[in-house]
Protein backbone atom coordinates (compact mmCIF):
# COMPACT_ATOMS: atom_id res chain seq x y z
CA UNK A 1 0.00 0.00 0.00
CA UNK A 2 2.86 2.35 0.82
CA UNK A 3 6.54 2.17 -0.03
CA UNK A 4 7.39 -0.44 2.60
CA UNK A 5 7.17 -4.21 2.41
CA UNK A 6 4.01 -5.78 3.67
CA UNK A 7 4.19 -8.43 6.38
CA UNK A 8 4.05 -11.17 3.76
CA UNK A 9 6.63 -9.56 1.49
CA UNK A 10 8.94 -9.05 4.43
CA UNK A 11 8.87 -12.75 5.24
CA UNK A 12 9.67 -13.61 1.63
CA UNK A 13 12.51 -11.10 1.55
CA UNK A 14 13.86 -12.32 4.86
CA UNK A 15 13.82 -15.91 3.69
CA UNK A 16 15.10 -15.61 0.11
CA UNK A 17 17.11 -12.42 -0.26
CA UNK A 18 18.48 -11.01 2.96
CA UNK A 19 22.22 -11.57 3.40
CA UNK A 20 22.82 -13.13 6.76
CA UNK A 21 25.80 -13.21 9.07
CA UNK A 22 26.00 -16.90 8.30
CA UNK A 23 26.50 -16.12 4.60
CA UNK A 24 30.04 -16.05 3.38
CA UNK A 25 29.33 -12.68 1.75
CA UNK A 26 27.57 -10.35 4.19
CA UNK A 27 27.75 -7.18 2.16
CA UNK A 28 28.35 -6.05 -1.42
CA UNK A 29 30.20 -2.82 -2.21
CA UNK A 30 31.40 -0.99 -5.30
CA UNK A 31 35.06 0.11 -5.48
CA UNK A 32 35.55 3.62 -3.99
CA UNK A 33 35.70 6.39 -6.58
CA UNK A 34 38.28 9.12 -6.13
CA UNK A 35 39.95 11.25 -8.74
CA UNK A 36 43.61 10.43 -8.26
CA UNK A 37 44.53 13.29 -10.56
CA UNK A 38 42.93 15.80 -8.19
CA UNK A 39 44.89 14.63 -5.18
CA UNK A 40 48.28 16.25 -4.66
CA UNK A 41 51.38 14.08 -4.69
CA UNK A 42 51.60 13.08 -1.01
CA UNK A 43 48.15 11.73 -0.38
CA UNK A 44 47.95 10.29 -3.84
CA UNK A 45 50.43 7.64 -2.79
CA UNK A 46 48.64 7.17 0.51
CA UNK A 47 45.51 5.95 -1.22
CA UNK A 48 46.07 2.23 -1.01
CA UNK A 49 43.36 0.10 -2.56
CA UNK A 50 42.13 -1.07 0.84
CA UNK A 51 41.63 -4.84 1.08
CA UNK A 52 37.89 -5.10 1.85
CA UNK A 53 37.44 -6.79 5.25
CA UNK A 54 36.22 -10.37 5.29
CA UNK A 55 32.60 -10.95 4.37
CA UNK A 56 32.44 -7.82 2.26
CA UNK A 57 32.60 -8.52 -1.47
CA UNK A 58 33.82 -5.61 -3.55
CA UNK A 59 32.39 -5.84 -7.05
CA UNK A 60 34.92 -5.74 -9.85
CA UNK A 61 34.25 -3.51 -12.84
CA UNK A 62 36.83 -5.23 -14.98
CA UNK A 63 36.46 -8.90 -14.09
CA UNK A 64 34.12 -9.59 -17.04
CA UNK A 65 35.85 -7.45 -19.64
CA UNK A 66 36.17 -10.49 -21.94
CA UNK A 67 32.42 -10.19 -22.50
CA UNK A 68 32.56 -6.43 -22.99
CA UNK A 69 33.98 -6.30 -26.50
CA UNK A 70 30.63 -6.82 -28.21
CA UNK A 71 27.08 -5.60 -27.52
CA UNK A 72 25.04 -8.25 -25.71
CA UNK A 73 21.38 -8.72 -26.58
CA UNK A 74 18.98 -6.09 -25.25
CA UNK A 75 15.28 -6.15 -24.54
CA UNK A 76 13.18 -3.01 -25.26
CA UNK A 77 16.00 -0.63 -24.27
CA UNK A 78 19.14 -0.41 -26.43
CA UNK A 79 22.67 0.11 -25.15
CA UNK A 80 23.56 3.75 -24.44
CA UNK A 81 25.94 5.79 -26.60
CA UNK A 82 28.49 5.55 -23.81
CA UNK A 83 28.15 1.80 -23.79
CA UNK A 84 28.72 1.62 -27.56
CA UNK A 85 31.76 3.86 -27.15
CA UNK A 86 33.09 1.62 -24.41
CA UNK A 87 32.60 -1.51 -26.51
CA UNK A 88 34.36 0.10 -29.48
CA UNK A 89 37.30 1.03 -27.30
CA UNK A 90 37.51 -2.52 -25.94
CA UNK A 91 37.54 -3.82 -29.53
CA UNK A 92 40.23 -1.29 -30.39
CA UNK A 93 42.31 -2.43 -27.42
CA UNK A 94 41.87 -6.04 -28.47
CA UNK A 95 43.10 -5.13 -31.95
CA UNK A 96 46.18 -3.35 -30.61
CA UNK A 97 47.06 -5.87 -27.93
CA UNK A 98 49.72 -7.60 -30.01
CA UNK A 99 51.07 -4.53 -31.75
CA UNK A 100 54.74 -3.85 -31.00
CA UNK A 101 56.40 -0.43 -31.36
CA UNK A 102 54.73 1.34 -34.30
CA UNK A 103 51.07 2.14 -33.60
CA UNK A 104 48.58 1.75 -36.44
CA UNK A 105 46.17 4.28 -34.91
CA UNK A 106 48.92 6.87 -34.63
CA UNK A 107 50.09 6.36 -38.21
CA UNK A 108 46.55 6.85 -39.48
CA UNK A 109 45.82 9.94 -37.37
CA UNK A 110 49.21 11.65 -37.63
CA UNK A 111 48.78 12.62 -41.27
CA UNK A 112 45.94 14.95 -40.26
CA UNK A 113 47.89 16.73 -37.50
CA UNK A 114 48.17 20.49 -37.92
CA UNK A 115 49.89 22.29 -35.07
CA UNK A 116 47.59 25.31 -35.23
CA UNK A 117 44.79 22.94 -34.23
CA UNK A 118 46.74 22.04 -31.11
CA UNK A 119 47.51 25.57 -29.94
CA UNK B 1 43.35 11.99 -19.70
CA UNK B 2 45.50 12.53 -16.64
CA UNK B 3 43.25 10.23 -14.62
CA UNK B 4 43.54 7.51 -17.27
CA UNK B 5 47.31 7.90 -17.36
CA UNK B 6 47.77 7.84 -13.59
CA UNK B 7 45.47 4.87 -13.08
CA UNK B 8 47.14 2.90 -15.90
CA UNK B 9 50.56 3.69 -14.46
CA UNK B 10 49.35 2.56 -11.03
CA UNK B 11 48.12 -0.67 -12.62
CA UNK B 12 51.46 -1.26 -14.33
CA UNK B 13 53.30 -0.59 -11.08
CA UNK B 14 51.01 -3.04 -9.29
CA UNK B 15 51.99 -5.62 -11.91
CA UNK B 16 55.71 -4.69 -11.66
CA UNK B 17 55.78 -3.67 -15.30
CA UNK B 18 58.08 -0.94 -16.64
CA UNK B 19 55.59 0.08 -19.31
CA UNK B 20 51.85 0.74 -19.47
CA UNK B 21 50.22 -1.14 -22.31
CA UNK B 22 46.64 -1.47 -23.41
CA UNK B 23 46.17 -4.40 -21.03
CA UNK B 24 46.61 -2.11 -18.05
CA UNK B 25 44.37 0.57 -19.52
CA UNK B 26 41.72 -2.05 -20.21
CA UNK B 27 41.58 -2.94 -16.52
CA UNK B 28 41.13 0.64 -15.35
CA UNK B 29 38.86 1.73 -18.17
CA UNK B 30 35.53 0.71 -16.58
CA UNK B 31 36.39 2.77 -13.51
CA UNK B 32 37.02 5.78 -15.73
CA UNK C 1 33.58 17.49 -42.59
CA UNK C 2 35.40 14.15 -42.30
CA UNK C 3 38.82 15.71 -42.58
CA UNK C 4 37.81 18.34 -39.99
CA UNK C 5 37.06 15.54 -37.55
CA UNK C 6 40.30 13.78 -38.44
CA UNK C 7 42.23 16.98 -37.78
CA UNK C 8 40.52 17.32 -34.40
CA UNK C 9 41.34 13.72 -33.59
CA UNK C 10 44.97 14.28 -34.53
CA UNK C 11 45.15 17.36 -32.28
CA UNK C 12 43.57 15.44 -29.40
CA UNK C 13 45.97 12.55 -29.94
CA UNK C 14 48.98 14.88 -29.94
CA UNK C 15 47.81 16.64 -26.77
CA UNK C 16 47.01 13.36 -25.02
CA UNK C 17 50.54 12.21 -25.82
CA UNK C 18 51.96 15.29 -24.12
CA UNK C 19 49.70 14.93 -21.06
CA UNK C 20 50.54 11.23 -20.72
CA UNK C 21 54.28 11.94 -20.77
CA UNK C 22 53.79 14.61 -18.11
CA UNK C 23 51.79 12.19 -15.95
CA UNK C 24 54.48 9.54 -16.40
CA UNK C 25 57.34 11.98 -15.89
CA UNK C 26 57.88 11.46 -12.15
CA UNK C 27 57.45 7.68 -12.34
CA UNK C 28 59.76 5.08 -13.88
CA UNK C 29 56.89 3.87 -16.03
CA UNK C 30 56.44 4.60 -19.73
CA UNK C 31 53.20 4.47 -21.72
CA UNK C 32 53.23 2.50 -24.95
CA UNK C 33 52.09 4.22 -28.14
CA UNK C 34 49.13 1.89 -28.18
CA UNK C 35 48.11 2.90 -24.63
CA UNK C 36 48.36 6.59 -25.57
CA UNK C 37 46.31 5.94 -28.73
CA UNK C 38 43.61 4.15 -26.72
CA UNK C 39 43.48 6.98 -24.17
CA UNK C 40 43.21 9.47 -27.04
CA UNK C 41 40.29 7.57 -28.54
CA UNK C 42 38.57 7.34 -25.13
CA UNK C 43 39.07 11.10 -24.75
CA UNK C 44 37.74 11.89 -28.22
CA UNK C 45 34.62 9.83 -27.65
CA UNK C 46 34.14 11.24 -24.16
CA UNK C 47 34.23 14.72 -25.68
CA UNK C 48 31.38 13.64 -27.94
CA UNK C 49 29.36 12.64 -24.88
CA UNK C 50 30.26 15.92 -23.17
CA UNK C 51 29.21 17.95 -26.22
CA UNK C 52 25.79 16.31 -26.30
CA UNK C 53 25.31 16.82 -22.56
CA UNK C 54 26.40 20.46 -22.70
CA UNK C 55 24.01 21.15 -25.55
CA UNK C 56 21.23 19.51 -23.56
CA UNK C 57 22.00 21.51 -20.41
CA UNK C 58 22.04 24.81 -22.31
CA UNK C 59 18.83 24.01 -24.17
CA UNK C 60 17.22 22.97 -20.87
CA UNK C 61 18.03 26.44 -19.52
CA UNK C 62 16.64 27.94 -22.76
CA UNK C 63 20.01 29.28 -23.79
CA UNK C 64 21.59 28.98 -27.18
CA UNK C 65 25.05 29.49 -25.74
CA UNK C 66 26.81 26.88 -23.63
CA UNK C 67 28.37 28.49 -20.55
CA UNK C 68 30.42 27.48 -17.54
CA UNK C 69 27.32 26.55 -15.56
CA UNK C 70 26.74 23.80 -18.08
CA UNK C 71 30.33 22.64 -17.68
CA UNK C 72 29.86 22.42 -13.93
CA UNK C 73 26.86 20.20 -14.49
CA UNK C 74 29.17 17.82 -16.35
CA UNK C 75 31.18 17.42 -13.14
CA UNK C 76 28.16 17.05 -10.89
CA UNK C 77 28.74 13.40 -10.06
CA UNK C 78 32.00 13.95 -8.22
CA UNK C 79 32.35 16.46 -5.42
CA UNK C 80 36.10 16.73 -5.78
CA UNK C 81 35.86 17.25 -9.55
CA UNK C 82 33.05 19.78 -9.15
CA UNK C 83 35.07 21.68 -6.56
CA UNK C 84 38.10 21.64 -8.86
CA UNK C 85 36.11 22.82 -11.87
CA UNK C 86 34.41 25.56 -9.82
CA UNK C 87 37.76 26.86 -8.60
CA UNK C 88 39.18 26.79 -12.13
CA UNK C 89 36.12 28.64 -13.35
CA UNK C 90 36.58 31.39 -10.76
CA UNK C 91 40.24 31.70 -11.71
CA UNK C 92 39.29 32.10 -15.36
CA UNK C 93 36.54 34.58 -14.48
CA UNK C 94 39.08 36.79 -12.71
Amino acid sequence: KDCFLSEEEFKLWNRFYRLRDSDEIKEITLPPVQFLSLQNEENRSLIKTQEPSSGIHQLSLSEWRLWQDHPLPTYQVDHSDRCHHFITIMQMIEGMRHEEGECSYELKVKSYLQMEDVS
Amino acid sequence: VVEAAIRSIRQAQAEDLPCVDVDQLEKVLPQL
Amino acid sequence: RFSHQQRLKAAVHYTVGCLCSEAAADTQVQLSRQAVAAIAEVTFRQCENFAKDLEMFARHARRSTINTEDVKLLARRSNSLLKYITEKNEEIAQ
